[in-house]
């Protein structure tokens, strides 16, 4: 298994190596990725290099190719479907969010217990009632489930998509949640991001 | 300047540390942390080490002592005054966020262009007009902006912040944002979170 670290070094080209394409760009080098993201240059040849990936003197790396070979070793190739429990603003948001496709994630099913949102759609996804989580996960064989409850639902809902057969929990939610041990949980905080805009506001 | 790589992990480790706070745990050592967030033991004492912070043989390190520590290199000792340009689902989800007092970001004012919405409120900050963002950014003095309106407007919502005297972006949206040389944007995707988790799923 490739560690955690390197995943998400790689998954940083993958997003810089998109923004290169929709710019016309065809061949980086790794100072330019250094400038983009923020990984040194070294690190960066060291990442690929482990995947026998070399760039070549003067030119650098083929963003298409390299963009590609990152999509295969990340598993980006092959479709995610996915369950949403908790429709709310964030939950909407991640629905209606067109980035989800670059990454190969496909909303298959959206949950809530309220009763005014069962029955609506999102992005043509009709928001189920959450009691039914556990058969509904199973039925559509969903291995993965999202989690944009509140935190005092998290772990709750976390229970219900695992007895419908969920291995992998991504939790948005600031509740620290257990699952089980074949299972995974990867806590998603993007206030991260302020704590490195905090350090260069005051520099 | 600490370079950003070092900064994010310097984010996860603070995050980490408060986890572990919550769970009355008083001291970690370096392997705890790699088996929390997969950066290895190595590459956190080494990080430490350049900003002279050493764990005791055996012990580890004081959590509540290295948190504040790591708080100070941060500046998250300071409070950071904001504006989020763009009240829709992601907008609210993250103005009505507990985690943002973690890393003392202060929403202090809210914009949308939606008649519908503006005078609402959303955890007690007024939506205010966004054809005022230049001038009640610079009554405010508010120097950093996070956009969370559809990318098609995300050009334009800077413009305006940085005409109000913004330095510093948050952008949420998938488009990509040019500033000026004394300004500085950041892309937030927890998308690639998504890649991780796809990785993992094939093994
Ligand atoms: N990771 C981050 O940085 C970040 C940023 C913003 C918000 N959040 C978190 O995301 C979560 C959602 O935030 P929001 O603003 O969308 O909240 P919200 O109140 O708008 O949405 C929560 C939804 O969950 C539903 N719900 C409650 N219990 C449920 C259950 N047991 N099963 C299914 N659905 C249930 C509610 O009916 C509601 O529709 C919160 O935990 C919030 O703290 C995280
Ligand atoms: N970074 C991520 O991983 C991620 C995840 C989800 C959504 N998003 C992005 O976040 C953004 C918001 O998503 P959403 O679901 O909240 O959309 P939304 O349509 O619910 O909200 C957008 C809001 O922006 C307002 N607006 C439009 N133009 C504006 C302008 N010029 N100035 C001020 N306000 C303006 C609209 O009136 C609306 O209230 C989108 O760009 C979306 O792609 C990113």
């Amino acid at each position: 298994r490739v560690p955690i670290p390197t995943l998400t070094r790689l998954a940083t080209y993958y997003k810089i190596l998109g923004e290169a394409q929709v710019r016309g760009v065809h061949n980086l080098n790794s100072a330019q990725i250094e400038a983009e993201c923020g990984i040194s240059a070294a690190q960066f040849r060291k990442d690929l290099s482990h995947f026998g990936e070399m760039g070549k003197p003067g030119v650098g790396y083929e963003v298409a190719k390299l963009r590609a070979r990152i999509a295969t070793i990340l598993h980006l190739d092959r479709t995610q479907r996915f369950a949403l429990i908790g429709a709310g603003r964030l939950g909407q948001a991640l629905a209606a969010y067109p980035g989800l496709n670059d990454y190969s994630f496909e909303l298959t099913a959206l949950f809530d217990t309220d009763k005014k949102k069962i029955g609506r759609r999102v992005n043509g996804i009709e928001i189920e009632d959450a009691d039914g989580i556990p058969n509904r996960m199973r039925e559509l064989n969903l291995k993965i489930a999202v989690l944009t409850v509140p935190g005092s639902e998290a772990q709750k809902a976390s229970d219900a998509a695992i007895k419908g057969g969920a291995r992998w929990i991504l939790n948005f939610t600031p509740a620290h949640v257990r699952v089980p041990e074949n299972c995974m949980v990867r806590d998603i905080v993007f206030t991260q991001e302020f704590a490195v805009l905090a350090h260069y506001i005051e520099e």
